[in-house]
This record gives C-alpha cells, structure tokens and sequence, in this order.
C-alpha cells in the first residue's frame, strides 16, 4: 500500500463501511453486492485484454462474448433480483457498456410495462433468455426528444390484421438505438399508429428485424451500425429501415391502447404511459451519474493523495497535491455533489416505483409531477455530473488524459446521458411546464401539493391589501 | 417582491429555505414574463419560445432546491458518527451552489452581499475540515480496481510502477521495432 493512501486511512474520523452501508441501503445488501462482485472477478470467463488495447471490432466481440456467458452466470448465480443484476452487470462492463443492454434495460422493461398479459406471456421468457434480444427503437435520424414529429407509420390493414410498418423519409430512419446495428433480432418501435384513416399518435410496436437462427435481417428491413462515435465504441449503435414491413396486429403493445380487429381504435387512459419506460430510465440516469461521478472523484481524489507535486514552503519535501487549498476547491464540492446525487439517485428509485405501483392501480395522480421530476433531475444530475468528470479528468494534469486513468472512458460513456433519453434543454422545458401550469394553479386560488407545495406561499400569490 | 429571510449557514433546514427561495423567485419571474409576453403575442407557443431562457433556469432552481431538500432529509436519519462527515460534506455542496449562483440569491435580497463573503469563507474553511476524510470518503463508494478501470486511482495506490506496467501491455510496444519502420522509414533513411 502506497504509504501516502496508507496515512489518509489512518487519519480518517470515521468508518467508511458505515457510509458504505448507507450508500447500498443496508449492510446486508452490501454483503450481497460484494458477494456478486468477488463471484465475477474471480470467474476465468470474465477476464479479458484492457479494452483500451482493442480495436473497435475487437472490443464489440469481447462485449458480446462476455454478455453471453453473463446471462448464463446469472442463471447460474440465481441473479434476478434488479439491484442484484445492475451489481452484477456495473461490475464486469467496469466503464464500458454491452450490445444486449438495451434488451434488459428498455425491451424488458417495455414489455412489462406496456405488454399484455399474454404478449408478456410470449416475449418475456425468450427475451430474459437471449433467444429473443430486443432493443428500443424510438429516435430517428432527423428526429429525437420531440416525440410528436417522429416520421415512422404503423398503418392497420383491416382485411390481413397486420400493422404495416414503414419508413416513409430518409430522415424518419431509426438511428442510434443501442444494440440494433449487428446484436438484435426484435425492436419495440415506436411509430404513429394510422386506422381506419387517422393518426392516433405514438404507439409501441414488437418488430422482429433479423431471422431467428440465421440472423440475418429480415425482408423489408435494412439495418446496420451507424459507424465510429466519440465513445462506447463497444456498443454497435445501429439504424433501422423498414419498406412496408408486415407484422401482425398483436405486435402492438396494447396494455393501455389498443386497435380492434376491424380498426376501431380504444385509446388509454392517459397519452403519458407511453412515457412509462422513458420515465424509468431517466430515474435511473440520475443514479448513474451519481455513480459515474462517484468514480471520477475517487481516482482524482486518491491520486492527488498520492502524487507530490512542487512546494508550499521552500526546502520541505513536495506536498502531496491534495494539500494545494485549489485543488480541494476544484475536488471537494464535486465529491459531496456526488454524495448528494446518491441520495437523490435512490429517492428517484424508491419514488418511481411508489408511483409505478399506484399508477398500476389506477391512481395517475402522481404522474405529471413524477414525469416533470425525473425529466428534470435527469437533465440536472446529467449536466453537473458531465461537468464534474471533466473537473476530475484535469484535477489529474497530464496522466488524466491517458486511458490509464480511466476518466477519458468514465467521461465518453457517461456524456451522452445529457442527450439521450430526452435532450436536457428539452428536459428543463418540459418541467417548467409543470411548474407554470402549478403557478397558474395557486393563482387560481388552488394550493398545490408535492415538491412545488413552496408556490402556494409566493408572496405575489397572497392577496395583496387593496387600498379602500 | 422582497423575501423575508435570515440565512443561517450552520442550518440545513435555512439553508433548504434559501434554494426554495431562489426556485420560488425565478418561477414568479419566468411566469409573469411568459404572461406579459402571451398578452403581447398571437400564440401562446411563441411566448414559450421566447421565455424558455427564463423557463430553464426556474427548472434548474427548482431542481437544485430538490437536490438540496432531499439531502437535508437524509441527514435526518443517520447515526451520529456519520452526522459530522454527511453534514460537512451537504454543507459544502449547498454553500457552494450559493457562491456560484451568487446572482440568483443576491437579486430579490434572498441573501445579503455579506452574506455571500460569509458563505465563500464558510467554504475555504470545509475545505480543510473535510481533508483529512476525503480519502475515506471515497473508499466508501467502495468501487473496485476492476469496477474503476484506473491506474492512477487503485485502491493500494501504487500508481507509477502499475502505470510502467500498463504502457508495456499497449498493442504498439508488442515489437521492439515497429514494421512500418522497415516499410516506410528505412527505405528512406537508406536513400539519405
């Protein structure tokens, strides 16, 4: 042990185990998670070559292999619980991502929030087991967080009871999802349903792209990576075009809408479940860039403990960097920033799922404000974490630069969480129309409740004492 | 509209109170702007579009007093030996926020131009009080080597000889001598 590293622990005025409880939730879920992680980092299956050495193609087979044999250790392992999952795959992706993500963390998750009964009953065993590998085709080259201007069509054929699905412009083809250029063999894609002559908006829809077996796509659809990006070199980001592409007419998701055999169209209770699975995802951002940022403060803040650097009196022994009063200012508010979006990252978890479960009841009471909450705080945490990686990364000096400090692939793969899942400028605007439709509440004499109940004391919405 | 307050540094619920504040104003702020510029305009969406600056940064206070608050209320709940170290660290990033909004705060006398040179040199002095913790406190996110993917933050800290080590296993260093050295360099230097 570094005797420098060796003298901080020492002098520490608490136990960080304690914290570490905290952080997990419980000292047994800390066991658990350690538990997990010593069963990958000792298994031969999950030792590979330092990604950094891998040429892009190298690295999307080294993904894809170690993807494999994770479903495969967690069946062995008798993972299923979520947490237990995302320890499980946090652990062995280290600062990469995997080609089948997206089938755990949108696909499933569509399936089951959005599926029925017995469309569950048809793609959730497969797709938990890798025959079916899904992804989440929604952003589309020339279109992205505005979802009403997304171009593809869904149109209903009465006569054959199939949805025929189209790409309609160039700028309508689907770009970017993750896992669609050379991984997956079905997309949920979300489409503008048209029957009986009317768009009823945006629906979700399964679309098998590539043969089972042979993998190779299917007629009617063309589909391949969208070449080299800034990061996630890993991942094949892929397009999707689809020239008049038949599926049947139970492809549609139709938990909450749904399209009767002759075309009549039942709508849902509420257009925002569509939202459903994007609502779930940006909870779950939030805690990634508490995670991201937690990485890039402990290797900045553990090298700057141990790299001694120039002077602070003249003829003493370089001080160790973290003794520079500048260099706790740039590392310090980023470290308790990362504290903060921990606790933050796991309210949004425990609230999400508070208001998954009453929304499953029927009560949408919570939903605006829950999609205003998680469309902010994503777009919040991202942008401050973003920043304070890149704080991180020079609070390093040069070696910060190299991949062999890690903070160049935490920084590429974290970044494009300010872009994806809902631009965070389109974010921001999206909760100011909560907050704006809550003001115009107040002044209309209603009291608001939640986390904007602070509106009902404005001292411009009290009453003003009129002159008599 | 002047907001009635007395900032205490030393108290997360005032503290709390000040984000609330801020998040408060700007809202009244953005909505009376977005009103005056309905009643100039045809189209509400145009009055949007030409509020939305204002729009994003009442979205942004009313996030960062959620951040705030929720903080606040974990520090409710600990134990006493992580009271001390939690509430160093919430006092850091809130009084933070403060000195780098400063504006925010200072317009509409949230807090006071005092105040504000209070806060900032509240900040220099957590600095020192969490030194000697920093170490500790990231070794409780408890990421390990291979989770981190860093040389320089391993958890034994033995960065340089494990840096060497590193640079040796790059692809480039398999040769002693690269082949494009006899393709492209060698012809030339032999023609010199």
């Amino acid at each position: 042990m570094n005797p420098d590293l060796r003298r901080e622990r020492a002098a520490a005025t608490f136990d960080p185990e304690l914290i570490t409880h905290l952080l997990d939730g419980c000292p047994e879920k800390t066991r658990r998670r350690r538990e997990i992680e010593n069963m990958i980092l000792n298994d031969p299956d999950f030792q590979h070559e330092d990604y950094n050495f891998l040429t892009r193609s190298e690295r999307y087979e080294v993904a894809v292999r170690k993807s494999a044999s994770m479903v495969k250790k967690m069946r062995e392992f008798g993972i299923a619980d979520p947490d237990e999952i995302m320890w499980f795959k946090k652990l062995h992706l280290v600062n990469f991502v995997e080609p089948v993500g997206l089938n755990y963390s949108m696909f499933i998750p569509t399936l089951v929030n959005q599926g029925t009964t017995a469309q569950q009953e048809k793609w959730l065993h497969p797709s938990k087991g890798l025959q079916i590998i899904g992804t989440y085709a929604q952003t589309e080259m020339g279109h992205g967080t505005h979802l009403r201007g997304l171009e593809t069509t869904a149109t209903y054929d009465p006569r054959t009871q199939e949805f025929i699905m189209n790409s309609p412009t160039v700028t309508s083809i689907k770009w970017w999802p993750g896992g669609l250029g050379k991984t997956s063999n079905h997309a949920v894609v979300l489409a503008q349903l048209i029957t009986q002559g009317k768009c009823y908006g945006l629906h979700a829809f399964i679309v098998p792209i590539r043969e089972m077996g042979t993998h190779k796509p299917l007629p009617g659809i063309t589909v391949g990576d969208i070449g080299p990006k800034f990061g996630y070199e890993e991942m094949d980001n892929g397009y999707l075009k689809m020239d008049n592409y038949r599926i049947p007419r139970e492809n549609m998701l139709m938990k909450y809408a749904q399209v009767n055999p002759d075309g009549t169209y039942v709508k849902p209770v509420s257009n925002k479940l569509t939202y459903g699975t994007m609502v779930f995802v940006r909870s779950y951002l939030v805690g990634e860039a508490a995670r991201s940022l937690s990485k890039a403060c402990t290797i900045a803040i553990r090298y700057s403990a141990v790299r001694r650097q120039s002077e602070i009196k003249p003829g003493e022994p370089e001080p160790q960097v973290l003794d520079f009063q500048t260099q706790q200012y740039k590392l310090f508010p980023v470290l308790a920033t990362a504290y903060a979006f921990q606790f933050v990252g796991s309210y949004m978890k425990e609230t999400y799922y508070r208001i998954n479960d009453s929304i499953g009841q029927g009560d949408l009471s919570e939903l605006p404000e829950l999609h205003a909450l998680t469309a902010g705080l994503k777009a919040f945490t991202t942008w401050t974490a973003n920043t304070g990686i890149e704080e991180c990364r020079l609070a390093c000096g040069g070696h910060g630069y190299s991949h062999c400090s890690g903070i160049p692939n935490i920084y590429v793969t974290f970044t494009p969480a300010c872009t994806f899942e809902g631009e965070n400028t389109v974010m921001m605007l999206q909760t100011a129309r909560f907050l704006m439709k809550s003001y115009d509440q107040v002044q209309s004499g209603k009291l608001v409740c939640g986390l904007v109940s602070y509106l009902n004391d404005l001292p411009s919405q009290r009453i003003q004492p009129q002159q008599v | 509209a002047v907001w009635p307050t007395v900032m205490d540094i030393n108290s997360p619920d005032s503290l709390t109170e000040i984000y609330k504040l801020r998040a408060a104003r700007l809202i009244d702020i953005a909505a009376k702007n977005l009103q005056a510029e309905v009643s100039h305009r045809q189209s509400r969406e145009e009055a949007w579009n030409l509020t939305s600056v204002d729009l994003v940064r009442a979205s942004e206070a009313h996030c960062h007093y959620v951040v705030v608050k929720l903080f606040a209320d974990k520090l409710k709940i600990q134990e006493k030996s992580l009271q001390a170290v939690l509430r160093n660290l919430f006092f850091l990033y809130s009084l933070y926020g403060i000195s780098q909004k400063a504006g925010d705060f200072l317009q509409g006398n949230i807090v006071t131009g005092s105040q504000i040179t209070q806060v900032n040199q509240r900040l220099l002095e957590l600095l020192t009080v969490i030194r000697p913790n920093a170490v500790a406190l990231v070794d409780a996110f408890d990421f390990k080597d291979e989770t981190l993917g860093s040389v320089l933050g391993r958890y034994d800290g033995n960065v340089y000889e494990n840096l060497f080590e590193w640079a040796k296993k790059s692809p480039l260093n398999k040769t002693e001598v690269h082949e494009s050295y006899y393709k492209h360099l060698k012809p030339l230097q032999s023609k010199l």
